[in-house]
């Protein structure tokens, strides 16, 4: 553990629950992509069930726990409780077209053909491009509500940290996994140009607007 | 080293 991967750790964190008290205050997800929710959760499940069968540190599995629960419970509420503020109409990502592919990927290149380690694989290349249909439904509505926006900071700035931990891993501890360090780097790059808008809007006290 | 032993990191 390092400061960089604690960092990460807690502004993954901090998105989720930034997500979660918005959906509960407003008491709406408008503007939230279900779909993307629905992926993180599939993430997690599928990475998470080493819970199970390894145990590693208190920390690493009440970490796990909660990431679980409040995945799961950010999708309760968008598909469940507050199902009516749910803009479907804007989610129109199709999500066989990342699931599919991803599959096949994990069956293909992996560390070690066992269901565990293909289904950790899965959810890493899978974790890379979840995030694809929120950014597509900011895309299609062309703005994104402030505190939408922090979350996605949040979440981008989680995976960001990780490769840096990576780096300082390597040098530190020669140790490097190429699969989740591959898949970081595309998920990192993925944000690249929100965070540009993020921080010359956002952080200046704009909405989040895309050029018409 | 590379490898599937190393699974502390969330």
């Amino acid at each position: 553990m390092n400061v960089f991967r604690l960092v990460g750790d807690l502004s993954h964190l901090l998105a989720i629950i930034i997500l979660l008290l918005k959906i509960w205050k407003t008491r709406s997800c408008a503007g939230v992509s279900g779909k993307s929710q629905i992926l993180f959760s599939l993430v997690f499940i599928t990475r998470y069930l080493d819970l199970f069968t390894n145990f590693i540190s208190v920390y690493n599995s009440v970490m796990k726990i909660i990431y679980l629960v409040t995945s799961l419970g950010t999708v309760y509420l968008m598909y469940f409780k507050f199902k009516a503020t749910y803009d479907s109409n804007h989610d129109t990502f199709r999500i066989e077209f990342l699931v599919v592919p991803v599959g096949g990927l994990s069956f293909l290149v992996n560390h070690d053909f066992t269901p565990l380690e293909i289904l950790w694989t899965f959810s890493i290349y899978l974790e890379s491009v979840a995030i694809l249909p929120q950014l597509f439904m900011i895309s299609k509505t062309g703005e994104a509500e402030t505190i939408t926006s922090h979350y996605l900071f949040a979440l981008g700035s989680y995976r960001a940290l990780y490769i840096v931990n990576w780096v300082y891993r390597y040098y530190t501890e020669g140790f490097f996994d190429l699969i989740a360090i591959v898949a970081g780097c595309v998920q990192t790059i993925l944000y690249c140009d929100f965070f540009y808008l993020y921080i010359t809007k956002v952080l200046k006290g704009k909405q989040l607007k895309l050029p018409a | 080293g590379q490898g599937t032993e190393n699974k502390d990191e969330l």
